[in-house]
Parts: structure tokens; sequence; C-alpha cells
């Protein structure tokens, strides 16, 4: 199963994750 | 042979160019064009193909979502007490389960492999970072990135309609939006600067209200699909004491950073955004081994829901490589709302192991059901939980918080 999030932000978000990572409920995925 | 290989003379003459140039155009052609061609339909809309190599239509021919429903029911079956043990330590063995974080740990608890496949998580095993935006669920981030145009990447080279992803606001759907009206103010409607001074507290006064409840489809029967959604205003019965919805639900409109609006902002979906932001996207993949509740991203309020009853291809990397519009294809449940920056969506998309999503605030969903006449892409059944919460607007939540999960068959 695939969770897909599409949302707005200031142009300045960024991502903090990586292709391929594996990441846990609640881990940091980006920041503004 | 080796006569005639050394015999035969070779002749030499040029190929004219043109012949060469044109081949070039003729693959570049069919590359850019009929990769994204796209067929539209009466109203504009894309009408969704299965396309990709052979292996996909091989894969579309089968009967998935009869097997999905077969795997579930096959995984609720009861096991025996004294097989559950083994069992589920050869399937966590299989699938890299981390048996020592689940609650309970005792493996003789579970009764069936659907039960052990949607089990809890310890309090405490899974940090919330201070951030923006956190990963709703346990698995690999597959892709992410900003939607360009109204086109999102599925995986490098192939895209997807984002209005086809989240379903297309038709115009009789959307009621102009009404002022919030107080019952024990004789119907009078509150303004904004009446919002922040009740009791001092700045928080959202539609806790003193309504609280935060089960939204119900008026009918209790899953809604029949129409095209392009049919409101379903979700009556609700509040459900829970006063006191903690106030304390959730502040929490979330503070954590907003904005006092919720009184008024909708337009349509969610079809995502007009504001100056100087963009619209991004984040795919995460569960494997089967992985923790299959899922969470809140973010401090958000979900306003409305579509499901969409689709296919259950796999939506493994392999596939999600292969078959384009897969996200578009599979039956999924998209969640629109806002957060502190505007518009944001989450959307489960079911898969043939995994066709049933529960959503924890919405007991009307039903989903992997039966069906005689499969509808066609894009059509969507449409639930909006503005009584969840009325102030504002939908069901609040805050990050990290459960949200439902993905179920077996």
């Amino acid at each position: 199963s695939t969770i897909v999030l599409v949302f707005e932000a200031p142009k300045n978000f960024r991502f903090t994750v990586q292709e391929g990572e594996k990441v846990k409920v609640g881990q940091k995925m980006g920041e503004i | 042979l080796s006569a005639a290989w050394r015999d035969t003379p070779t002749k030499w003459y040029p190929l004219p160019l043109a012949v060469g140039a044109l081949l070039l155009v003729a693959v570049d052609y069919r590359k850019n064009h009929l990769a994204t061609e796209v067929h539209v339909d009466e109203h504009g809309n894309e009408v969704v193909r299965l396309k990709g190599p052979w292996q996909v239509h091989v894969i579309g021919a089968l009967p998935l979502k009869n097997l999905s429903r077969l795997w579930g029911y096959l995984n609720g079956l009861q096991l025996p007490v004294w097989f559950r043990p083994f069992g589920f330590r050869l399937y966590a063995w299989a699938f890299g389960c981390n048996l020592e974080e689940m609650d309970p740990e005792d493996l003789t608890q579970y009764r069936s492999l659907g039960e052990f496949f949607y089990r809890k998580l310890k309090p405490g095993v899974r940090p919330v970072a201070n951030a923006p935006l956190v990963s709703p669920a346990d698995g690999r981030v597959l892709h992410f990135g900003t939607v360009h145009g109204s086109r999102v990447e599925q995986v490098k080279g192939l895209t997807y309609s984002l209005d086809a992803l989240l379903g297309v606001e038709s115009p009789t759907n959307s009621p102009p939006p009404s002022p919030i009206e107080f019952p024990h103010r004789d119907m009078a409607t509150v303004h904004d600067e009446e919002f922040a001074n009740v009791n001092g507290i700045n928080y959202s006064l539609g806790h003193l209200l309504g609280s935060s409840t089960q939204a119900k489809s008026s009918e209790g029967q899953p809604p029949a699909p129409q095209k392009h959604g049919e409101r379903i205003d979700a009556s609700v019965d509040s459900e829970s004491s006063l006191g903690d919805s106030i304390s959730h639900d502040a929490s979330v409109a503070k954590e907003m950073g904005v006092r919720p609006s009184l008024q909708r902002r337009g349509s969610i979906s079809g995502a007009s955004v504001q100056e100087g932001h963009s619209l991004f996207f984040a795919v995460v993949y569960l494997a089967p081994g992985d923790y299959h509740r899922f969470h809140s991203p973010t401090a958000w309020v979900v306003e409305k829901r579509r499901h969409f009853i689709g296919e259950l291809y796999s939506v493994s990397p392999y596939m999600a490589r292969r078959l384009e519009n897969l996200f578009v294809l599979n039956e999924r449940v998209a969640l629109l709302g806002r957060w502190r920056y505007g518009f944001f969506s989450m959307v489960p998309v079911g898969a043939t192991n995994v066709g049933s999503i529960r959503i924890n605030f919405d007991t009307a969903l039903r989903t992997n059901l039966r069906q005689r006449s499969r509808p066609p892409p894009g059509t969507y059944t449409e639930a909006v939980y503005s009584a969840a919460s009325s102030i504002l607007n939908g069901q609040p939540l805050t990050p990290a918080e459960e949200m439902g999960g993905f179920c077996l068959g």
C-alpha cells in the first residue's frame, strides 16, 4: 500500500528525506 | 558458407541522411508524445487508461479485486492458539516485522493474520519530530518533489494528473460557503473578533457547540458511487465529552497558526496556490512487513473525503516504475483539507493484498466492495466532515495522531 501527500507550502519548503529512504511514523520529512 | 562469406563482394553506398533524421524524429515523437498522450472525455477531464509494458496488461487481466477479497477472507480465519506464535514469527521473519514494539506483544492474542497485520504500536516507540511535516507511516520514500502544472511525477519519466488523483470539483458540488450559525445565539452569526474573545481563550468556538465525533453518512448504507461525487453531508452525533474535544481542536487550531477561517477557503481541489507558494508531493510505500496504521503528517483539518472505487494493482516499486497512472487507477481515499500554509491532502492508496482502507473518524466508509459494474476511473463518492468541528469546518488532526490504516483483503 501507498500514501500520497499533495500539499501547498511556501516555495522555500524543503524535503529532508532521500528517495528510497526508510521512514517511520513521526519522522521529520520536510522543513521550511 | 565460409566461401560465400569470403567471396561475396561488399558494396558500400551512402544512406541518405534524411532517412536517419526522419528515423530520429519518429523515435522522439513516439517517446515524447505517445507516452504522454492524454485522452480527455466530454468534460475535458483526462480519461485514465492502463498503459505500460506487456507485464502490466497481463496483471491487469487478472481478477485482482476477487483475489484481494479471497486473500482477506483467508487472513480473517481464526488460527488455533498453539499455531499463532509459530505462524506470526514465520511471517515476521519473512517480511521483517519488528515484534518488540507491537502492543500487545503476546502473539497468541492475535486471532488471525489480519489482526496481526493491523497491530498497534506501544506508546512512545515513535517519537514525533518538531517539524512542519512528519512521516504519516512506516515505509520507504518512493518519490517526492514539486507539482509542475497539474502533473505529478510518479517516478522519473512517468507522470499522472493531479485532478485525476484528487477528483475534480464539479460546479454542482460546491454549495456557497455558509456563515457559522450558533443555535444558542438565536441563529446569529459569530464575527471573527467574537471568535477570539470567547472566555478570553483563542480556541475554536465550534467546541462550545459540537465535539469531535464519529462522522456517519446520513443513509448509513455505503453510498452508491456517483459520477464526480455526490455530496453526502456527514450527520453526526456527539460522542466524546466537550472537554477533550476543546483541548484537541484547540491544539490543532493553535498549531495551524491561524485563526481557523469561518468561511471555507474555496474549492480545495484543483489547488490554486497562494502567491509565493508551490504544490509539493511525497509518496511513502508500505511494505508487507511494515506497521500498517497511518497517522497525521501535520496539524491539519480534513474537510472532505473522496472515495474512488478503482482497481487493486500492486503498488510495489516494481509496478510504480512500469504502470503509468498507477495511483490514479487504484482504489483510494482522497482526504482533502487545509493546513497552516493552505491546501493539504493525503491519499491512502489500496493494493492487491491490502484493498481495505480504514479511516477512524469515518465509519461510513466501505472500501474493496463487490461491484457488479466497475464505475469509470475518476468516479468518486464524497463525504464532508464539516460537522466534526463546525468552526474548523472539518475533522481536526494533530501531528502523528492515528487516522486509520490498511487492512488485508
